[in-house]
């Protein structure tokens, strides 16, 4: 049996609502450690893997594995029917037909409870390797937010190129072009507005811009994102949560 | 011109 106890439901919240829209269906893998998926969105070009370890739950118990086969925007109605400030306990069986979300708050005076059927979803599982990066950049989740918005009004494809302690994200559209280039810098008081730039080999790579703005509806989650990048390879664009992660591979464009 | 990758080609299937 899973017994899920999330302290506030808005963790869950943001969570689905940074998959929904690259994401229709999705398994929800759970074990005694916690909850994890794997999905890749219809085009095959962005991979998401999401890992909620049991940590991040006020109150955790998964007796055996248990795979949930969930539709996103379903799921996504009734999170939203929750308060962000709820306390939210996820409940399945162990060959489970539904999902059960309950929904107390604080005073427990409100309880809502929802069930939400199952899917069975026949889904391929990659392998991820340790990848080498060649260059990582740590930066605040809202300022690449906006970038990656803005840049989008000019190309549907962005360019990261990385030198020694600058990124610069360029597009070239058909009616003008655009460049954001922003540099190491430590804020010792806000430590989540510091740029860290950590470089191996100059990076020179493009990615599809829709896809960056799918990648940036995590931004609720965490006030820093990290980006790994290497040549000719998948980047990585990874959201700390509170004990687990949300990470998008995303493969680039490139001349054969 | 550049070509969009899909993620498959990176990773294999287990």
């Amino acid at each position: 049996m899973l017994e899920g106890k999330f302290d506030e439901a808005s963790l869950l919240k943001k969570v689905i609502d940074a998959m929904k829209d690259s994401v229709k269906l999705c398994n929800f893998n759970c074990t005694e450690n916690g909850i994890s998926v794997q999905a890749i969105d219809d085009s095959r070009v962005l991979l998401i893997s999401l890992l909620i370890e049991a940590g991040s739950f006020e109150d955790y118990r998964c007796d055996r594995n248990i795979v949930l086969g969930l539709e996103m925007e379903s799921l996504n109605k009734i999170i939203k029917n929750g308060n962000a400030s709820d306390m939210l306990t996820l409940v399945a069986e162990d060959s489970p037909d539904a999902l059960n979300l309950i929904f107390e708050d604080k005073r427990r005076d409100r309880i809502a409870e929802y069930s939400l059927k199952l899917m069975d979803i026949d889904q391929d599982f990659l392998k991820i390797e340790d990848m080498k990066f060649d260059a990582v950049v740590n930066m605040p989740s809202a300022e690449f937010a906006k970038i990656c918005r803005d840049m989008k009004t000019l190309s549907e494809s962005l360019q990261i190129i990385i030198t020694k302690d600058s990124v610069k994200f360029n597009s070239e559209g058909d009616f003008g072009s655009g460049s954001v280039v922003i540099k190491s810098f430590t804020d010792l008081e806000k430590t989540e507005e510091s740029v860290r730039i950590t470089l191996e080999k100059p990076i020179n790579l493009t990615f599809g811009a829709k896809y960056l703005n799918d990648i940036i509806k995590s931004t609720p989650l965490a006030s820093q994102v990290t980006i790994k990048l290497c040549d000719k390879q998948p980047a990585l664009f990874e959201y700390q949560l509170p004990s687990g992660y949300l990470r998008f591979y995303l493969a680039p464009k490139f001349e054969d | 011109t550049l070509k969009q990758k899909s993620i498959s080609n990176f990773f294999a299937k287990t």
